[in-house]
Parts: structure tokens; sequence; C-alpha cells
């Protein structure tokens, strides 16, 4: 909360955009800026309303340098944007940094995600310690078509104004703590020599040599991925790791998403009922790719380029009693199942359990 | 004589460091160094205030992952203090 927990005395605000970036088309400005209020009146009961004259409580401007608030904007990169605690004049005003490359997209800075954390100053929150909140002080892209306000944002702001009016009150992501006992994941893979695991929006990092694991939003490496990836595996002979959501498909050649990708997991072979893939892993000696889906897996010849005849098979019967698998990884020849927050690590040679662990017990908790 | 390098780095790192805390964690500028001879050093401990809040290793010291996380694009709110 900002220093004297300042807060709006009427919840019917009003906003008026005072100029706009030559680097959009001004219905995309609006649009970003309607969207950015809504993220707030979502779960409050306050409201907005655009006003074109006059002063409104929220100034939103597009200024550069020195610009008479004694705090100069310091030209591209940095400090992106500020803004100020409600009050009155320039209290709940939104200052944009006008030597940005502002974008409605992930290239260079997405005027959605920086306005939203913004108008959480003016509505008199302060930054969030919370890597995933909103309100953390460093930029972050997401796709603003797949922005839900993090809980860490929604406890801070409802607190302030009270909750939504909604029948229901909405809700958010939290951000994984790799130490959380009830921690799951939704893919798991090796990727030259590290290991990613995958969950919402998040990777959580972990380098063999390093002791800490380090959380990263998915967007940080690859700006075009979408979260909630559902499988993974590496073909470590490729240098290739295949990421899988849903029907489609990506290649990451090395680091980089290979160009014409997402394809469709149907030019693997699947069959039109299959609709997404719960986990994969790739078996380095064997060439084989053993995918699973609800009970079932599929396994692919990677020299061959196909699924191998007689699948799917049930997972009950080659695999003990996993059943159903929600992540997998090959590594120094064992397989390790992620299902729940349980972990099996699997003998393929003598096709058995040989130990049972907790999801994360990667991380050193 | 040019600057070696390296010194130049860190005298850029230095700046860097500088500027980060007095825009965001309340370091008083300090413009009379004679002054600073006799007083404590502030520094280190607004370093260790803005590595905790990033939930980076604290260690009082301007190292790698510090000096990452001020070169990231961010808000130009002040992580502590007053913004009015």
């Amino acid at each position: 909360f900002t220093e004297g927990n300042p807060k709006w005395k009427r919840n019917n605000l009003t906003y008026r955009i005072v100029n706009y970036t030559p680097l959009m088309r001004r219905a995309d400005v609006d649009e970003a800026i309607q969207k950015a209020l809504s993220v707030w009146s979502n779960v409050t009961p306050l409201t907005f309303q655009k006003i074109e004259d006059k002063m409104a409580d929220i100034m939103i401007s597009f200024v550069v340098r020195d610009h008479q608030d004694n705090s100069p904007f310091d030209g591209p990169n940095g400090q992106l944007a500020h803004a100020f605690q409600p009050g009155e004049a320039i209290g709940g005003d939104v200052h944009l940094d006008n030597e940005e490359y502002w974008t409605k997209d992930g290239r260079g800075y997405n005027l959605f995600i920086v306005i939203a954390h913004e108008l959480g100053h003016s509505l008199g929150l302060s930054h969030s310690t919370d890597p995933g909140a909103l309100m953390y002080p460093t930029y972050a892209y997401t796709d603003p078509k797949e922005f839900h306000l993090p809980q860490d944002d929604i406890d801070g702001i409802q607190a302030i104004y009270g909750q939504s009016n909604a029948p229901v009150q909405p809700t958010g992501p939290t951000t994984p703590q790799a130490c959380d006992p009830s921690l799951t994941f939704d893919a798991v893979t090796t990727l030259r020599g590290e290991m990613m695991f995958f969950k919402g929006r998040y990777i959580l990092r972990k380098h063999p040599q390093r002791i800490e694991t380090e959380l990263n939003f998915i967007s940080l490496f690859w700006p075009k991925l979408p979260s909630g990836i559902q499988a993974a595996y590496e073909n470590i002979e490729r240098d290739e790791v295949l990421l899988f959501k849903e029907d489609k498909y990506w290649v990451l050649r090395g680091y980089d998403i290979a160009p014409g990708y997402p394809k469709s997991i149907y030019r693997l072979g699947f069959p039109k009922t299959v609709k997404r893939v719960n986990a994969a892993y790739s078996d380095e000696n064997t060439g084989k790719t053993y995918f699973f889906v609800a009970d079932r897996y599929w396994r692919y010849d990677e020299n061959k380029r196909s699924m191998d005849h007689g699948y799917p098979r049930k997972i009950l019967s080659d695999f003990g009693k996993i059943g159903r698998v929600d992540a997998a990884f090959q590594k120094d020849g064992y397989v390790y199942f992620f299902h729940g927050t349980t972990q099996f690590q699997f003998d393929p040679r003598g096709k058995r359990i040989v130990r049972q662990m907790k999801s994360n017990s990667w991380f050193d908790c | 004589f040019p600057v070696a390098p390296e010194a130049e780095e860190e005298r850029k790192n230095i700046a860097l460091v500088e500027t980060y805390l007095q825009n965001f964690y309340n370091l008083q500028k300090d413009d009379q160094p004679h002054v600073r001879l006799k007083s404590v050093n502030p520094l280190p401990e607004k370093l260790k205030e803005m590595q905790e809040f990033f939930g980076l290793k604290v260690t009082g010291k301007p190292d790698l992952e510090t000096l990452e996380m001020m070169k990231k694009p961010r808000c130009g709110v002040p992580d502590i203090g007053k913004y009015v």
C-alpha cells in the first residue's frame, strides 16, 4: 500500500486521455486504456468514465524527459512510466514516456500492461514483492488476451476499495513457489542439461550446478509461446524441444522457436479424437518418444517420424500404478513421471517404479 | 591514458547503482563527498533493501544478478518511500 493509505473518496472516477503516442492507432490506445481500467473495475466497486475536456481524476498523457513534475523520464527503456497516488490535481495522473516503443503486442512495451500497472498506483497501490504480480516494479510481457489480474493485486486493491459488486467474486492466478508442497506441474522437460518445469505462465528453471531455482515468465524467453504449456520433451539427438498445448505444438531449436510453428499434432499421427497431450518424454537410447493422453499412451519413432503400430495402449498395463501422467521427462536412463504432487521414478529397462517422491524433489527445499 | 575497460565498466556500474537507489530506494543524493568521509555510507544498506525487495541474494554488494535487475525496464514510481 502507498504510504499514508491514500484512496479516492468516490467510486465513480473519471479519466481523460490528454494526448496519444504517434506509434499506435488512436483506437488501439483507447482500447488498451479501457482494458487496463477494466482490470481494476472488474474486481472492485470502482467505475471509470471517460471525459474529453475539463480536469479528470486520472489524466493520462505521453510526455518526454523533464515534464515539470520533478520526475524526468530518461529516454528509451529504463523508466517506462509513472503515476501519482490518489489526490487532487496531479493526484492519480499517469505519465507514459513517449520515447518508448509502445505497442499492442509483444514487441517493444505493451501499452496495456504498463498502463494497468500505473493505474494501480493511481488507485493507491504501491509496488509488490510478488514477482508474478501486476504491481511488481519491472516490466514483463503477458499477452493481453491471456491476462488475468493476479491474486496478489486483487487482495491489495480490495483491501482499499472492497470487493466487486459481482455475484461471484473474481479470483486470480498465484505465483508458484518452488517449495510449496502442493506444487504440481503442467509439463517438464530437459533443455541442454537444464530442467524446465512449466506451470501456468511460468517456468521454474533448474540448472544442475546451481542451488537456486529460477522463476521466469514463459514470455520472457519465448514471447510468442502461450502460457499453460501441457507437455514437453527434448529430442537430445536433434537438439530440439517440442512443446504442446491443445492440438498444437512448437519446436525449440536450441533456444529459439523454429519458424513455421505451431503445427497441428495430427501431423505426428494422433487420431482426431485426441484433443491435447498431457505429457511426453523421449528415450534417447531407443529413439522412441512416449506421448501420454488421459489413461493411454502412444509411441512415436523419431527416426521413422511416425507412430508405431499397436498403440494406444493403457498406461496401467506398461507403467505400473502410475495411471495418469501430468508431466514426464527422462534423465540418466530413468523416467520421472509427475501426477499431482507425486513423482515416480521409473526404470524403463526393468519396467518398474523404483522410487516415489514429492513433485518438487528437484528443488533444494 | 584511456581508463582500463574494467575500471570504466565498474565506474558505470557504481553510477547505475547510485542512481537506481536514489530513484527508487530513497538514497539521499550526496553532493558533499568530504561529508561522506565522516558519515556511514548508506549505500550497502539501501542495496540490501533493494535485493530483499526483489528476492535476490541479500549481499549488500552490486553483484551480477543485482545489476541485471537494475537494468530491467521498469515503472518510475519508487519501491519504497513517498512519491508525491
